[in-house]
């Protein structure tokens, strides 16, 4: 399956919360989104990569600019006292720019050069996160123009193939 | 948007590659997948976290099981060398079950329920990654039909909804 890019799309209304050194047992990742879920906020990416060492691992989810002092609160109120070990941190100046196209999962060579396109412009990659039809990475907010143009060249994209979410 | 679960996805012929403690800067991610791709190797989940502390974090991919050993190969011959530092761990005995539905990313009680199901079954969550429609976790390959069993009747499912990827 060729991939066929079919535009980029971008927010800046995002911030992220990570619980790190969560325990990696079962139960801990419905006891952080639980009570996010009891207050009726929104939540975009989650992302959990593998316990390095098998017992800790860290924890990260988004929510939209406006529930981000809400979230924290809850977190720091709620879900640190239940787990009883970890530490929650917050940042509320990132961007998440997306390649969206048909066939992105087989193609390692389109990731590989969005990454590319991303650091010759000296962009650092925060969290990255994909689906069938969408590549997703976490910048930081002030270099979301940059990299929304830089992909834009890179993959040859008319202007109204771009979409703020 | 009320969520609509549409169905769950499985598939057991998936693996992870993780390299451990890559620097966090940029060009690293495409250092990783350029010599997959290269291999003409097709690549599924992508998932980076935020760096705990800012200056290494761990980036993990899954391939087909039938890659698995050709790129484990690549990561310890071509990549670790090229980055210098780092570890290449990997994980053939996984299965990746996915919860399917529109209005997902809205609905963080969708992502806490599932999370719990599976904790009530004793079901370690090793990786997360979501999109618009689907919310996936990579679990123990040994565990994969118990999950979709338990998330089947959770979420009320009938028997035509679940499909193997
Ligand atoms: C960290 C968290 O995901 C844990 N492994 C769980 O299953 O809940
Ligand atoms: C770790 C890796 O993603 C790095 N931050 C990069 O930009 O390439």
């Amino acid at each position: 399956e060729e991939p066929l890019i079919s535009g980029i799309a971008f927010t800046a209304n995002e911030a992220k919360l990570t619980l790190l050194n969560t325990p990696d047992v079962p139960g801990v990742a419905s006891r952080i989104l639980g009570p996010i879920a009891d207050a009726n906020i929104e939540v975009d990416m989650i992302v959990q990569n593998v316990a390095p060492a098998g017992d800790y691992t860290d924890f990260t989810f988004t929510v939209a600019k406006g529930d981000y002092k809400q979230t924290l609160k809850i977190l720091n109120e709620q879900v640190l006292p239940d787990l009883g070990e970890g530490e929650v941190k917050g940042d509320d100046n990132i961007a998440k720019v997306s390649l969206v196209g048909v066939g992105m999962r087989s193609h390692a060579g389109v990731a590989s050069k969005m990454f590319r396109v991303l650091s010759e412009e000296n962009i650092n990659i925060r969290m990255v996160s994909t689906s069938e039809i969408k590549i997703s990475v976490v910048i930081d907010e002030k270099q979301m123009e940059l990299a929304v143009r830089a992909l834009h060249s890179a993959f040859g994209l008319d202007k109204d193939d771009i979409e703020s979410e």
